[in-house]
């Protein structure tokens, strides 16, 4: 039954697409069938795949917003076991167009109910808002992976997502669960990075993962080539720690 | 009568805040009177410059939903010609709690329509979104500053973010005007930076700021301290470049 996991922070820019992504292809290298559900607006996910969310007549707007299936959404990609089901621009209304749609927060739950049996994995990657998108997100997931920017801005936004997760989990989704934090960008070399990891390991402990993603060039350039890193340059830094954070996750989420 | 300039990219990570914080400051401390609005619910502005915002009973979430004065929500900073209006958390729901308001678009702009003549510039500090928060900002504002990562992905929206500012011209605001695009997190060294920089010129022309600024850790450390760059380490070259490009959104704005 596939585990659905929401990649989450309303913090910009901490590197949840590059999580969704690399980490969503390393599970599909390995073997395990893999979908990445786009539910940004900016469609980042989409085409660091390669998908040109243009041509696609069907999207995940239709899905929250049209109730129409995935199946008629989801596309294949350069790697054989990993499926996108593309965003579009219009799901930046979504929230407004909802807001008299009674369990308009279990939209994303419904839809993908009908599909999880054929993955392994399902990552939702979530746009930089607490709003009613990424609510369906953490709604319709069995767990939530929180990626964590080795700095200040990013250490200040943690207690309010821990206060949205309680709350979800109070009111729409009592087994919600921690996938695990995840440190990126981290640099060795830097006082401050090390300080927000300590921080980070202090508050959350066990629940972050031992891989940390650190600083790497090749995490920015593979997506102006519409690849996931390891199909970019599998040698890479950043595509080695997106595999050995695949690894740990089985772990995690397969353990007796 | 003070120039409202909004700080808005819906990419998040962009340096939104890093930007809007450090212009602030480097124009208060060449004299003019600077106010600078946190829109963002996750109040990294208002941290940025030293303000708790739970320590304060009145918030720009107030001015927003409960029509309230900005007399009662602005407050000083170490800077004396900088002040800040904070945010608070609720704001995440100001969205949903406007819906039904009509004029939802113009609250801000009605708001510091009272208190503007005061100030010689106001600068709004926008979430990583393009929803009603945004355009309460770009339907305020004279003019918008758009810091752009160096990146792929940031590259990617600003083609959204054009059509929005188009939108919000024709039917809120139709002196709406771009004060500049800002190169931010620059890296010389780097085919990717350099790449993305030429891109941009070649979209914007001459509305891209000729002052960049360089990635540069300062920038990142300043805020862990609650105080704008030039106040953490003036002599950093993240210091000398807000300092430097205060200086031409300064020539830019009383050009005759
Ligand atoms: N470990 C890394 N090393 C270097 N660059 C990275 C790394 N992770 C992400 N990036 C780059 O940093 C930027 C932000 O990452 P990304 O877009 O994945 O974050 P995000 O949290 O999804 O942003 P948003 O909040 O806008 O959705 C992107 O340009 C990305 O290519
Ligand atoms: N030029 C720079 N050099 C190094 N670090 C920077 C620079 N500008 C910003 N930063 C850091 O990068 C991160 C993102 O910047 P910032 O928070 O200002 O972006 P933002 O666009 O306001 O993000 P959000 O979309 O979440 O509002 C912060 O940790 C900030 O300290
Ligand atoms: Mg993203
Ligand atoms: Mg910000």
């Amino acid at each position: 039954m596939g585990h659905i996991i929401s990649v989450s922070n309303q913090k910009g820019g901490v590197g949840k697409t590059t999580s969704a992504i690399n980490i969503a292809a390393s599970l599909a290298v390995a073997g395990y069938r893999t979908l990445l559900v786009d539910m940004d607006p900016q469609g980042n996910a989409t085409s660091g795949v390669g998908v040109d969310a243009r041509a696609r007549t069907h999207t995940v707007y239709d899905v929250l917003v049209r109730g129409c299936d995935f199946d008629a959404v989801v596309c294949p990609t350069e790697l054989e076991r990993l499926s996108v089901a593309p965003s579009h621009v219009d799901l930046v209304g979504a929230e407004v167009e909802l807001v008299t749609v009674s369990g308009r927060e279990q939209r994303l739950k419904q839809a993908l109910g009908q599909i999880r049996s054929r993955y392994d994995y399902i990552f939702l990657d979530c746009p930089p808002s607490l709003g009613l998108i990424t609510l369906n997100a953490l709604t319709a997931a069995d767990a939530v992976l929180v990626p964590v920017q080795c700095e200040y801005f990013a250490l200040e936004g943690l207690g309010q997502l821990a206060r949205t997760i309680e709350l979800v989990r109070r009111q729409l989704n009592p087994t919600l669960d921690i996938a695990g934090v995840l440190l990126t960008m981290t640099d060795r070399r830097n006082n401050l990075s090390r300080q927000v990891t300590d921080e980070v390991r202090r508050h959350f402990g066990a629940k972050v993962f031992e891989t940390t993603i650190p600083r790497n060039i090749t995490l920015a350039e593979a997506p102006s080539h519409g690849r996931p890193v390891l199909l970019y340059n599998v040698t890479s830094i950043g595509a080695q720690a997106y595999l050995e954070l695949a690894q740990e996750l089985v772990a995690r989420t397969t353990a007796p």
